[in-house]
């Protein structure tokens, strides 16, 4: 089963249309492997993107250096998946 | 929270567990419920359809809604969602006078788990699923994006024609059997009166177009329909949804359920987008399964009350 270890959801909440523009383009390096949750559709709606562990660095620079503004939405997506199956299991034995 | 049969509602399950508690919930209600297979999966999963009918079998089908949850396997919220409607519809009627009424005369089909594929492989290999799991001729990447393969602007620029992109829109419209079965059964039955499929996250009711901008001939109607099914969502739990036609409430998308639908005559199409609380994207905790599903419930009884009364 793939794992998602350090992995993080970032949420992007931005007025600017080319901070929109910006994150399209992101989202075609393909090398960063990101999973965007939330596309970039227009300013005021959020962009969610799980970022894998590797590609955490180079995005967040990205988004620094160009003045995007970002909040961590989950800290670690494994986390996250390690309660769910938690939970289920638990459930299930009940 | 849980069923005579033991099902717990409150916790996400595999297919398996959902195949079975749908055989459960036909024998329990066998005059009400029956469940019927609209196919195979690409990896020959039964595409299994709940139907609710008060009626015999004639000639001529009655009025129908089609509902569909878990297009996109990762949504899990959908899924668990779809579980405690359908039950809902089971135990609610002859209880609930609008319900009953509606069953009365229509008939109401509910397809659960709409990409049965993707969905086992969330459970056994990625989380992260979110397509069919078709073989791309050409791409090591497999899938295709099921609500982005439907006859209905198929190929525009709202959808990616990159087999690796999580909104491939495959290699031609209905080129992926869980798509072909529902659009077969539709135009098969010949009067399905309203269809709603049921996604996550954004807390969003859109209804088409979302691949042209010009309004549809019925704006105003759905418009308006939508305000009411919103409100009666936020009185329930407080949750606020926006509302609006998929391309300007979201972004442009091109071939998907409900444009299609409404393109074939379906006037009633509309999409939900369920809860998003801001923390957890689609990997809703299961404890939300139950709030989200208690408040979806009055938005699809506003809609499906209004179909019934506006017959067209």
């Amino acid at each position: 089963q793939k794992r998602f270890v350090g992995d993080q959801v970032l949420r992007v909440l931005t007025d600017k249309e080319e901070h929109i523009v910006l994150l399209r383009e992101l989202e075609e390096s393909e090398d960063l492997q990101l999973d965007y949750w939330a596309a970039p559709a227009k300013p005021d709606l959020p962009v969610d993107i799980r970022v894998p562990f590797p590609s955490l660095q180079p995005v967040k620079i990205f988004l620094e250096s160009h003045g995007i503004p970002y909040t961590i939405m989950i800290e670690d997506v494994q986390t996250l998946l390690d309660e769910e199956k938690e939970a289920m299991e638990k459930a299930r034995k009940l | 929270e849980r069923s005579s049969s033991g099902f717990d509602f409150s916790t996400y399950h595999t297919i398996e567990e959902i195949y079975s508690w749908m055989d459960d919930l036909v024998a329990q209600h066998p005059n009400l419920v029956s469940k019927i297979q609209i196919g195979e999966s690409y990896e020959k999963r039964p595409l299994y359809v709940l139907k609710f009918s008060t009626g015999r079998t004639a000639k001529t089908h009655r009025p129908a809604i089609w509902i569909d949850t878990g297009i996109h396997s990762r949504e899990w919220i959908t899924q668990a969602t779809g579980v405690w409607t359908a039950n809902k519809i089971a135990t609610e009627y002859g209880k609930d006078a609008s319900l009953t009424a509606i069953l009365t005369s229509m008939d109401i089909f509910l397809e659960i788990v709409t990409n049965p594929d993707g969905f086992a492989y969330t459970h056994s290999q990625n989380r992260m699923w979110r397509k069919t799991r078709s073989i791309n001729a050409g791409s090591s990447c497999k899938g295709v994006d099921p609500n982005r393969n439907w006859d209905a602007g198929f190929g525009g620029p709202g959808a990616s024609n990159n087999p690796c992109s999580e909104t491939y829109h495959g290699p031609h419209p209905f080129s992926e059997s869980e798509t072909k079965s529902i659009a077969d059964f539709i135009l098969g039955h010949g009067n399905v009166m309203a269809a709603i499929s049921i996604h996550s996250y954004s807390q969003m009711l859109m209804f088409p177009y979302g691949y042209k901008d010009e309004p549809a001939p019925d704006h105003q109607e759905l418009d308006d329909l939508a305000k009411e099914a919103v409100d009666a969502l936020a009185a329930v739990h407080g949750t606020r949804y926006t509302y609006g036609s998929t391309m300007h409430t979201i972004y442009q998308a091109d071939g998907i359920t409900i444009d299609w639908t409404y393109d074939n005559g379906v006037k009633y199409s509309y999409t939900f987008e369920l809860r998003d609380t801001g923390r957890y994207g689609f990997l809703l905790p299961a404890s939300q399964i139950i709030p989200t599903a208690e408040e979806t419930w009055p938005a699809l009884t506003k809609i499906m009350d209004h179909v019934h009364k506006h017959p067209y």
